[in-house]
């Protein structure tokens, strides 16, 4: 009894949410409240506009800015919010 | 703080909101109430004004919604995206959207307002006892018509208070049908449903004939949801089913498995494997005055601000004691300016008193009871009076810088200008007591405190100087107690008054619910009627007698002041 158990992850009909990797979501919550758009509109090559679009996350969030999808800017991403942009084009 | 691109805001101060419906989660009057105090946190530190209209074209035009409601940005089940709103414009520019896949509660679990029964409408107490059982949500033992219900007392054998729970059995909300209950069976396009369907929407929202046939009678309602009713998944206001199986295990409760973010979930079936019918399990939900504060705050004009504490962060976190920070604050102001000080006095009473025999009459500053600003005010409709109290035996309720008062023949008078009977006074008091020895008046707001003595005054002094903590934000209740004693009410504590001595006695403070035990630790206010202690919380009352009992919870509106 005291082995590991080992989940099995289904998908939930009428589940709106779904089971998404972290860059997924990560991808999906930088579009969704602008903070992607606007480094689209600067130009710049797409990974470094994703690195710039975290640190700009992180500012807004008062986390560390180390432009990195770490542990606590995934953790901020899942909390409950405002589906109002942070920042808008 | 931030403003939207332009400093978008109403070019009028007297805002216009309409609910266009309603969520299943909470009665409608206590998501109505939630509402009005979402935007009073603005209107209190502005020149704003918000009313409701029940009808046409609002300003701000409130509505619950699931996923795709109509707008370019859909919804996302529940948890994610509570809610969102527009800056101030024409059309759909200033509109709050709430996603009703969400659990909207006041911050702390069910919200359950009963009918009928004999608790005049209180909420639920839970857990409570019921032959020897305890109960934390609704029940249909004891009764063989399958209505739930609940005991709005901790002990139903000692009490003997209960009401009825929400359910399709006692009553809808929105359709056509005003509020009447379904009927099972019904039928509609030639098929018979014995319970809430959300067949023939696209929405998700459960509803319910109110006629036994709505081919033939198109009555219908929405169903409430019961406070056991699972929320979001596909099963949306149904209960859960324990046991139930899922991938060949048995579960007696909600569980995690099978999801990959650890949210608890239920079928609603006995048998997930082959009906796929589940739902997320209720918790503690999100409060929906706060949700609406922030939105309104966008409706207002203010975009996200970047200070954490403040309540246009983006993030939502729960607060229990919530005051509008100094970012919201400065941020409101910035666009619309402060709130203006109190009402002129104006010249003469001839302005305020219609009675013609009195418009030469001077002046008089030592009145104690000035004439009535408005008498169309009516003190029944105030929902949440700042305070209540007894003065020269006559209970005083305050709201704005305006009170009413209670005769002993239970009349109710005014309402009066507090600025005029006591004219030191802000427009908001928090609370007040007579001390009986002395007939000296304190008055409580914020941290500070008046002492009147007939028209003389004495203050504001600090709270601190009645040697109260620097961290007290305001005096809640106030009880006089007789030989020079008061007991103040702040937080989940109180502390005992030397009125003679202006000190705090030794050995306070103490926790509320260790000697009040049975009220709301959280009442905003506490007072002295009739042999009685009050406990108020929103417009309810939770009634102590002199034995420390809670003998009766109720409504101020219908039980104190007879509004009809």
């Amino acid at each position: 009894w005291c082995l590991p158990l080992k989940s099995i992850f289904v998908t939930f009909p009428g589940d709106i949410l779904k089971n998404r990797t972290d860059t997924e979501l990560a991808d999906d919550y930088l579009r969704r409240f602008g903070y992607m758009n606007v480094q689209h509109r600067s130009g710049l090559e797409p990974s470094m506009s994703k690195s710039k679009a975290l640190k700009m996350l992180q500012q807004q969030l008062g986390l560390e800015e180390t432009g990195e999808l770490d542990q606590p800017t995934v953790t901020a991403m899942k909390q409950p919010r405002c589906g109002v942009p942070d920042i808008r084009n | 703080y931030q403003t939207f691109a332009g400093d978008l805001k109403w070019d009028h101060n007297d805002i216009t909101y309409r609910i266009l419906n309603y969520s299943p989660d909470m009665e409608g009057s206590v998501i109505d109430d939630a509402f009005a105090r979402a935007f009073k946190v603005w209107s209190e530190v502005t020149p704003l004004t918000f009313t409701r209209l029940y009808d046409g074209t609002a300003d701000i035009m409130v509505s619950f919604g699931r996923a795709d409601h109509g707008d370019p940005y859909p919804f996302d089940g529940k948890d994610g995206l509570l809610a969102h709103a527009y800056p101030p414009g024409e059309g759909v520019q200033g509109d709050a959207h709430f996603d009703d896949d969400e659990f909207w509660t006041l911050g702390k679990g069910p919200v359950v307002k009963t009918y009928y029964g004999n608790a005049e409408g209180a909420l639920c107490q839970f857990p409570f006892v019921f032959e020897g059982k305890s109960y934390s949500t609704c029940t249909t033992e004891g009764r063989s018509d399958g209505l739930p219900w609940c005991a709005t007392t901790a002990d139903y054998g000692r009490d003997k208070k209960y009401g009825f729970c929400p359910s399709e059995l006692l009553y809808t909300f929105d359709g056509n049908s005003d509020g009447a209950a379904c009927v099972f069976p019904f039928v509609f396009l030639g098929e018979t449903y014995n319970s809430c369907t959300t067949e023939g929407r696209s929405d998700g929202y459960r509803w319910c004939a109110t006629t036994k046939n709505f081919d033939q009678d198109k009555k219908y309602g929405f169903c409430p949801n019961r406070d056991t009713a699972v929320i979001g998944g596909n099963s949306e206001g149904e209960p859960c089913q324990f046991p139930f199986k899922f991938l060949g295990d048995t579960y007696d409760s909600c569980t995690s498995e099978g999801r990959g973010d650890g949210k608890l979930w239920c079928a609603t079936t006995g048998d997930y494997d082959r009906d796929q019918k589940w739902g997320f399990c209720p918790d503690k939900g999100y409060s929906l005055f706060l949700v609406a504060a922030h939105e309104f705050g966008h409706a207002l004009g203010l975009d996200h601000s970047t200070v954490q504490e403040a309540l246009m962060f983006p993030m939502y976190s729960y607060v229990e004691r919530f005051s509008l920070h100094q970012d919201d604050i400065e941020g409101i102001q910035y666009l619309y300016g402060p709130k203006p000080g109190p009402d002129p006095v104006p010249p003469t009473r001839a302005a305020t008193d219609p009675t013609p025999t009195e418009k030469t009459t001077p002046r008089t500053t030592t009145t104690t009871t000035p004439a009535p600003v408005d008498p169309s005010l009516d003190a029944c409709r105030v929902d949440k009076f700042d305070t209540i109290t007894l003065i020269q035996q006559e209970l005083h309720l305050f709201k704005d810088g305006q009170y009413w008062k209670v005769t002993q023949k239970n009349e109710i008078k005014g309402p009066y200008r507090t600025s005029e009977t006591w004219p030191a006074l802000p427009s908001t008091i928090d609370s007040a007591f007579e001390d009986l020895l002395t007939k000296k008046l304190y008055f409580f707001s914020g941290r500070r405190v008046w002492v009147y003595t007939g028209s003389s005054v004495l203050g504001p002094r600090s709270l601190e100087k009645l040697g109260l903590p620097g961290s007290l934000e305001r005096v809640e209740g106030a009880l006089e107690r007789g030989k020079g004693k008061a007991l103040l009410f702040g937080g989940e504590k109180y502390w005992r008054l030397d009125v003679k001595t202006q000190t705090i006695d030794k050995g306070y403070p103490r926790e509320v619910d260790e000697v009040f035990v049975g009220v709301p630790i959280d009442a905003h206010d506490v007072f002295l009627y009739k042999g009685h202690t009050y406990f108020c919380r929103e417009h309810f009352y939770w009634r102590m007698n002199a034995r420390r009992q809670v003998d009766r919870v109720g409504y101020i509106k219908y039980d104190v002041l007879k509004c009809p």
